[in-house]
């Protein structure tokens, strides 16, 4: 990726980062991306300087289809398929799409892998745009690439599969940015091989879901997995439409071409039109495009005759954002303004259009509608820009990415946090097209992609890093130290916004903020899960044995009449409920917390609360002196209700946060009351 | 319909392995031939194969059933769980 690892520090000009340093780039740990496959001869993953391959690495370069063992190197020292799944569901595989190989023949999976751990590549591009050095968060980690996904999507006994067989190769780290709805843990595959895979000290990544802004959209949430938020960074690709009557739009775009909309030399007005009023009439005396469907400009909606030679504006939704333009080239026009619609909001990501075109927010895409009905002669013009760096604010939660709370328990704050998803430049196969449209002939190193899909291998290659650097972390510390010391300021000091509206974000859009990864490498205190915790929380969330064991292969039995209460899994983020329609006396609600000292030194942490409103947080002791590394202590946090009149029969959340500092590191868990 | 075929994933208690087998794929390939082998609507010896082993991570295995053999095989000794395969995709 370019931009992204200075943007989150890892490329600090004066000094090299200590996170880099200290693990010496990831060298000995392995990623297992589960995906789309690779295209193992993009530069991103030459092998050139790196050092042996871990002793404890048992995979291996499985040959198949134009895929043979020459094709592994010290860099992707595994690459595996898995088809029997997919091939149960659709009876046989399109050959001329899907080829029975590691070989990525999609993007997707060649894109998250040089996200994790790409080699340095320079003068890298996307037609001109994003250009600098791409690099991977952890350039010497080394890549397994587990096929699990063809053209059609991913299926649950594949994917099992993949962490099954990622996991005995040896995997310290598991990428995986593929989801479904959520559903109780032990009905769920992923949430299953991530336990098995947890259990053996492996650390998991997922993507949250592009279901946002939706509130409890998240995905991917049992709480042995680190769910990963997207956000943009420092960095817009701007393009405007300019209306007849003058007014600017600034949109975003990566459209590069030679049509005359793009030289704003030959800047030209041209007719615009609504696909909403443009849809096709009685044809043949059978079809008919209803409004939502040319509204969103689907195939066959649109009026070639009201559309031809001009712009068309397509409403978001229905089908993919760049084939809009498809359609309405095919359709005869000439340029596309794709526009968000409720809920999107102020969300931009930049798509590289076949014909001029841009994606507006959904503010933007009222007033060109306004614009468009109160003109008999609407026209408009656009101008395409270079990238742009340095833009504030950033980074910005992502309109797109999946929120909380989790709907499987609200005990466990999801999305855990929040890393760079939007607008993402990294490596991408021969052979698919950039927009990934069959009439796209385009063919690039590098594309740009947005989604949950590419927040995920930054936050794996973030851990391949910590690993690392500190190889005896367990899963549960790795996250720990990426959630304490997020941020939730950027660097004007000002909250992190929402990209949706613009408002400030919540811990419910963010989880515990940004990831930092400078801070994480030195977290202090952080708060170790073993696999019996996450048992105890089971039982007490009211899972029965069996489901337990459907889970975790273990006995499930849950001992006696269990003391354990699901706000006490030693989350590093804490959130309670408070049922007030119950409410006679104050209530209290106590949790404990464990912490696992992690410094050099010898160190005294002391706490500071900011209460969530309308309770009051004391926590016992208020001070912890740590004598020496990996030393525990416990603390109890007592959170109090202020009695109150129920106003509303809605939840209301409500957060504040908990802070244990020696002065020099600050180890924040956000603090989460549902009313 | 009935006799159609989808794609399970079948949870396995492996400490429940009868010792007449001598290891749990011999015994999940027996359990699968049993279900099968009786059903009137079998169509093909590749109904009696797995998809998948899983040995890691999870204990069990993957296969075409029918519902119903799918719900007969939930009420096996050993059988912890049987998922319908679903399909994801990519965020």
């Amino acid at each position: 990726t370019t931009r992204s690892p200075h943007f989150m520090g890892l490329d600090s000009a004066s000094t090299m980062s200590n996170l880099v340093t200290e693990s010496d780039s990831g060298s000995n740990v392995v990623i297992g991306v589960l995906d789309t496959g690779i295209w193992p001869e993009r530069p991103s993953f030459h092998d050139q300087g790196m050092g042996p391959i871990p002793s404890f690495w048992k995979g291996e370069c499985t040959v198949g289809e134009n895929f043979t063992k020459a094709n592994c190197n010290k860099k992707i020292i595994g690459a595996r398929y898995f088809t029997s799944g997919y091939l149960a569901k659709m009876g046989s595989m399109n050959s001329s799409t899907d080829i029975k190989s590691a070989r990525d023949t999609e993007g997707h999976g060649t894109h998250t892998a040089s996200t994790a751990a790409g080699r340095a590549v320079g003068d890298a591009s996307f037609l001109g745009f994003a250009k600098g050095v791409a690099v991977g968060i952890a350039p010497k980690a080394r890549i397994a690439a587990y096929k699990v996904c063809w053209k059609r999507g991913c299926m649950d006994s594949d994917i099992l599969a993949g962490f099954d067989k990622a996991v005995e190769d040896g995997v310290n780290i598991i990428s995986i940015s593929i989801g479904g709805s959520a559903v109780p843990y032990n009905l769920d595959p992923i949430a299953i091989g991530s336990f098995g895979a947890m259990e053996k000290g492996v650390f998991i990544s997922a993507s949250a879901g592009n279901e946002g802004p939706r509130s409890m959209s998240v995905t991917n949430v049992a709480p042995w997995i680190t769910t990963v938020g997207a956000s943009t960074i420092d960095r817009k690709f701007p393009a405007d439409l300019v209306l007849g009557n003058g007014k600017r739009i600034t949109g975003s775009s990566i459209y590069r071409g030679d049509d005359p909309l793009h030289d704003i030399n030959n800047f030209q007005h041209l007719p615009l039109i609504y696909g909403g009023n443009a849809s096709v009439g009685l044809r043949n005396g059978a079809r008919h495009s209803s409004s939502f469907s040319s509204a969103t400009c689907m195939p066959d909606s649109l009026d070639k005759e009201r559309v031809r030679g001009k712009i068309v504006v397509c409403d978001r939704g229905g089908t993919p954002r760049v084939s809009k333009g498809e359609i309405v080239k095919d359709a005869g026009g000439v340029g596309v303004v794709v526009a968000n619609i409720f809920p999107m909001g102020e969300g931009l990501v930049a798509d590289a259009h076949l014909i001029p075109g841009l994606g507006v927010t959904e503010s933007a895409g009222n007033l060109i509608r306004d614009y468009i009905n109160s003109n008999a002669n609407p026209t408009a013009t656009m101008t395409f820009s270079e990238t742009q760096v340095g833009v504030k604010p950033a980074p910005v939660v992502a309109s797109f990415s999946s929120r909380g709370p989790s709907a499987e328990s609200i005990f466990v704050l999801k999305p855990d946090v929040i890393a760079p998803g939007v607008n993402i430049l990294a490596a991408w196969p021969d052979g698919v097209a950039p927009t990934e449209l069959s009439s796209d002939q385009r063919r690039t190193q590098f594309n740009i992609a947005s989604g949950t899909s590419m927040s995920c291998p930054h936050v794996s290659g973030l851990a391949a890093l910590l690993k690392g650097a500190h190889p005896y972390w367990s899963p549960a510390m790795i996250r720990s130290a990426l959630m304490t010391t997020a941020y939730t300021q950027d660097q004007q000091g000002n909250p992190l916004l929402d990209e949706t509206s613009y408002n400030i974000s919540t811990t419910m859009d963010m989880g515990a903020g940004h990831v930092d990864p400078e801070k994480a490498v030195d977290p202090g205190l952080v708060y170790d899960i073993t696999a019996d915790d996450y048992l105890n929380f089971l039982c007490a969330s009211n899972y029965s044995g069996r489901d337990i064991k459907q889970i975790t292969k273990r006995s499930g039995k849950c001992r006696g009449k269990h003391d354990h209460k699901p706000w006490n899994l030693n989350y590093p983020a804490i959130s309670v409920a408070i049922y007030t329609t119950q409410l006679q006396e104050p209530a209290i609600v106590q949790v404990t917390r464990t912490v696992t000292h992690v410094g050099e030194t010898p160190s005294t942490y002391t706490v500071s609360v900011t209460n969530p409103k309308g309770v009051n947080v004391t926590v016992t002791p208020s001070s912890m002196n740590f004598r020496e590394k990996g030393e525990k202590q416990s603390y109890v946090v007592r959170i109090k209700a202020e009695k109150k009149a129920v106003t509303s029969l809605n939840s209301v959340i409500e957060v504040g946060k908990l802070s244990w500092s020696n002065g020099k590191q600050h180890v924040v868990s956000p603090l989460v009351v549902v009313w | 319909t009935l006799g159609e075929k989808q794609s399970y994933i079948i949870r396995v208690q492996n400490d429940l392995k009868p010792s007449v087998f001598s290891d749990v794929e011999h015994w999940y390939s027996s359990t699968l031939s049993s279900l099968i082998r009786y059903n009137p609507l079998k169509s093909t010896d590749q109904d009696e194969e797995f998809l998948h082993v899983y040995k890691t991570v999870f204990h069990g295995f993957s296969a075409k059933l029918t519902a119903q053999e799918a719900q007969q095989l939930a009420t096996f000794d050993g059988v912890l769980s049987v998922l319908p395969d679903r399909l994801r995709q990519l965020h």
